[in-house]
């Protein structure tokens, strides 16, 4: 999930 | 989405546009890296490799696809345009990218929180990203008469990065489990490496006067 939560951004 | 992320990413798309209007009204490259126009080119390949296995947000797809579309057309008008590639000082954007690609590869290899082939990309394009600017701020100190474009240019890119620090603490402070050192350390390396180039830039501004880097 904290993956997820660092590729959300640009 | 907080309102810091969002204003660094429209800082970051304005920085594109005034680049892309640079080029576009003076027919001149003048002043600006083709160097880390590559650079960035590669960031953004590499990082939104992701644009094919997993969908975010519909911000989030398009902001992408214009970041990579805009990125290579600078590129493009950098490298083929009849009038625009003469004015490319290559004498003076003498940075070796080298010197920074492999050690950033080596970083992304050896430090990442997941390994997987598009997470060590990712990772790389973060570390890319962090020192990218080099060969920019190393051209700038040697161009005289830095024009308005460039020296607004190269300023929206520092204040991008500094507000995504903003967005960071935000995210920190209201996000359980939102920890992300790689992107933090990479992130504050990038807007210090500005620190200097604002203090000309305001010096310059103070005084109305035309910016160089001394």
């Amino acid at each position: 999930e904290q993956a997820v939560r660092a590729h959300d951004e640009l | 989405m907080n309102i810091f992320r969002l204003a660094a990413d429209m800082t970051h798309l304005i920085s594109i546009l005034v680049l892309l209007l640079k080029i576009h009204a003076t027919r001149s490259c003048r002043g600006i890296s083709l160097k880390t126009q590559d650079l960035y080119a590669l960031v953004f390949l590499f990082r939104y490799l992701d644009l094919f296995t997993r969908y975010i947000s519909l911000y989030n797809t398009v902001m992408k696809l214009v970041f990579l579309g805009t990125s290579f057309s600078i590129i493009y008008f950098m490298r083929f345009h009849r009038v625009v590639r003469n004015t490319y000082d290559k004498e003076q954007d003498t940075f070796r990218s080298i010197f920074i690609v492999v050690p950033c590869a080596v970083l992304a290899l050896l430090i990442n929180q997941e390994r997987s082939v598009l997470e060590i990309l990712w990772t790389f394009s973060i570390y890319l990203e962090a020192v990218a600017i080099l060969p920019q701020l190393v051209l700038l100190q040697r161009t005289q008469n830095i024009d308005n474009l460039t020296g607004n240019y190269v300023f929206l890119l520092g204040t991008y990065r500094g507000l995504y620090i903003l967005n960071w603490i935000y995210r920190y402070l209201t996000e359980p489990h939102y920890r992300q050192w790689i992107v933090w350390l990479s992130g504050v390396l990038q807007t210090g490496l500005y620190v200097d180039f604002f203090y000309y830039y305001f010096l310059a501004w103070r005084n109305n006067q035309k910016l160089s880097l001394p």
